[in-house]
């Protein structure tokens, strides 16, 4: 464990605690993509499958049942609780043009052809494109509530903290691991136009983001 | 494949 990874881990937390508080306290999920968070419950799915067989230390098997039990629970918040507030008009993004192609290059590109390393293998391309339905809604109602964007300023500032802790690591221990570090380069990517947005409208006391 | 490494982190 390093630093830059423990950070990354926080952030991650803190992203996924500001969104389930934000719809849980407000009672309204509008604005969340509905999709996006479906993405994100089945990538902690298909990537926490070892929580039982596999045991890392205390602090992983906490933070895999915290992310699964706080991304379900969300889910749960959108199409059931809240899902009056669901705005599904503006949630069109076809997921299975995300679905298809990750699924077919963790068959192609993995370290290993067997099924938890395969299914280990898509919920790291999956994640790395898992926001862009909330990214698209935001540019398809051409605004944010600045909850939502801080939300999305701690999940892109997770990863890109990631890509530190694998520089870390590849120096310190000589570690690399190929398809998450690539994966991680584009997921934060995704990000960087947002970030800019962030930087230049939210933080300088905006309301909420309106995109030009 | 190469190798594959510990998934050892989140």
């Amino acid at each position: 464990m390093n630093v830059f990874r423990l950070l990354g881990d926080v952030s991650h937390l803190v992203a996924i605690i500001i969104l389930f508080l934000k719809i849980f306290r407000s009672k309204s999920c509008a604005g969340i993509s509905g999709k996006s968070q479906v993405l994100f419950a089945l990538v902690f799915t298909t990537r926490y499958l070892d929580l039982f067989t596999s045991f890392i230390s205390i602090y992983n098997t906490v933070m895999k049942v915290v992310f699964l039990v706080l991304s379900y629970a969300t889910v749960y918040l959108i199409y059931l609780r809240f899902r009056s507030s669901y705005d599904s008009e503006s949630d069109t993004f076809r997921v299975e043009f995300l679905l298809v192609p990750v699924a077919g290059l963790s068959f192609l590109e993995n370290y290993d052809f067997t099924p938890i390393e395969i299914l280990w293998t898509f919920s790291i391309y999956l994640e790395s494109v898992a926001i862009l339905p909330q990214l698209f809604m935001i540019t398809k109602t051409g605004e944010a509530e600045s909850i939502t964007t801080h939300y999305l300023f701690f999940l892109g500032l997770y990863r890109a903290l990631y890509l530190a802790n694998w520089v870390w690591r590849y120096h310190t221990e000589g570690f690399f691991d190929q398809i998450a570090v690539v994966s991680g380069v584009v997921q934060t990517i995704f990000y960087c136009d947002f970030f800019y947005l962030y930087v230049t409208k939210v933080l300088k006391g905006n309301s909420k983001l309106t995109l030009p | 494949a190469d190798e594959s490494p510990a998934h050892d982190e989140l």
